[in-house]
């Protein structure tokens, strides 16, 4: 029996294997619009898969989007999900949709942390790391947000291997974070960069190692605001916005700072749902309405990015 | 597969910076083993802690002794992970 990529159930919390499977399946079912590649491999030797949804054309301005680097914040991983099936699903339907993908590429990583997620399925539910040994000290992993060279080794990051935001060794010394490194290099026309996590319900952009606004700071704060509002009309949830040093505290080598240093101006981080009695540990009966109120943000940001071409 | 019966998350929001300051003391302190989900952002924002049981008296009696306000999050962090499992498995089948 043929499966289908219709037949998966986007409400409940799947491991690596069944959403590797589910990518295969989109991949077969939209054979015109959604590909997958590999863009290296995890420190345990796992495939680091992405899905491009591209229309054509070659090296066209791209999106990427990333989702579950923080191996613990299941939501997102099960937002990547739905959000790669709802692209495919309202190209040609949808005009926004449509617009976007005839004009550039979309490349979503749905499982940007595949050692730590598996361990999350099979030993530890709470593991927010990669699953790199450190040299010296018998804890495992290095936090993947906290690796970037950006203001790498600053502060909020942590030089203790035990530290849930060790920055590890060096900048990019993450298999999974230089293979994102490296693809957005490779690639040389990524116009934006989104990375989502959970769960403070924040709309987040550059910069997080220095509190000095970066040089787009109005017009990425106006977008957010739009986006926010967007994300709110859907079920009312409210979300903040603002740089992350601004909104959280200082944080260096995150993924956004460094693709924002990079060029790539449109540079967010999300980070979703928050009921206040959960964190990490979102019951599956709102991962539907988690994404789906997500959709209008990311699109949002989407849209601003296809028609502010730089 | 690790277990945490009995630990509990804390949504404790700071009144002001010293006690923001006082908080991430907690994370300096490791054989408390407290797990900060979401970090002390400053006065006004939650900080939310995962504590594990053994450590439980000694981080409530940390809190109220600074007169900190705040809330249990989650009671038993073992039975949310273990809904979680089920809701998996009835998914599945």
């Amino acid at each position: 029996v043929k499966r289908s990529s219709r037949a998966f159930d986007f409400g409940s919390y799947h491991t690596l294997d069944e959403i590797y499977s589910w990518m295969d399946t989109l991949v077969e079912d939209h054979p015109g619009l959604v590909s997958k590649i590999q863009i290296g491999q995890s420190y345990e030797g796992r495939d680091l898969l992405v899905l491009k949804f591209s229309t054509g054309g070659s090296a066209r301005p791209a999106i990427w989007v990333d989702t579950g680097i923080h191996s613990r914040e299941w939501i997102s991983q099960a937002t990547g999900v739905w959000t790669a099936n709802k692209i495919a699903e309202e190209y040609g339907r949808d005009p926004s949709v449509t617009a976007l993908l005839d004009n550039m590429d979309v490349f979503l990583e749905i499982i940007a942390n595949p050692d730590g997620f598996v361990f999350t399925h099979s030993s530890d539910r709470l593991w927010r790391k990669t699953r790199s040994p450190n040299t010296g000290s018998h804890c495992l992993g290095v936090d993947p947000n906290r690796n970037w060279d950006a203001g790498f080794g600053g502060a909020g990051s942590s030089g203790d291997p035990c530290s849930d935001i060790y920055h590890g060794p060096f900048p990019h010394s993450e298999r999974e974070v230089k293979a994102i490194v490296d693809f957005i290099r490779g690639h040389g026309n990524v116009k934006s960069v989104i990375s989502i996590h959970s769960y403070s319900q924040m709309l987040l952009f550059p910069y997080g190692y220095t509190s000095v606004p970066s040089p787009d700071y109005q017009e990425m704060n106006e977008l957010a605001k739009k986006a926010v509002s967007d994300l709110a009309a859907v079920y009312g949830t409210k979300y903040t916005f603002g740089s992350i040093a601004d909104t959280i505290y200082t944080a260096a080598g995150t993924t956004v700072d460094w693709a924002y240093d990079q060029g790539v101006k449109y540079s967010f981080t999300l980070e979703l749902r928050d009921t206040g009695r959960h964190g990490f540990l979102l019951p599956s009966s709102q991962i539907l309405p988690t994404a789906t109120e997500t959709w209008p943000a990311l699109l949002d940001i989407m849209v601003h990015v296809l028609e502010h071409p730089y | 597969q690790r277990q945490f019966q009995g630990d509990q998350v804390l949504r404790i929001m700071a009144r002001d910076e010293e006690q923001a300051a006082l908080l991430k003391m907690l994370e300096e302190q490791e054989e408390l083993q407290v797990d900060f989900w979401r970090h002390p952002f400053g006065p006004g924002h939650p900080a939310d802690l995962r504590v594990p049981f053994p450590s439980l008296g000694a981080v409530k009696g940390f809190l109220e002794s600074h007169s900190f306000p705040y809330t249990v999050m989650i009671e038993d962090v073992q039975e949310l992970l273990d809904e979680e499992k089920e809701a998996m498995a009835r998914s599945r089948r």
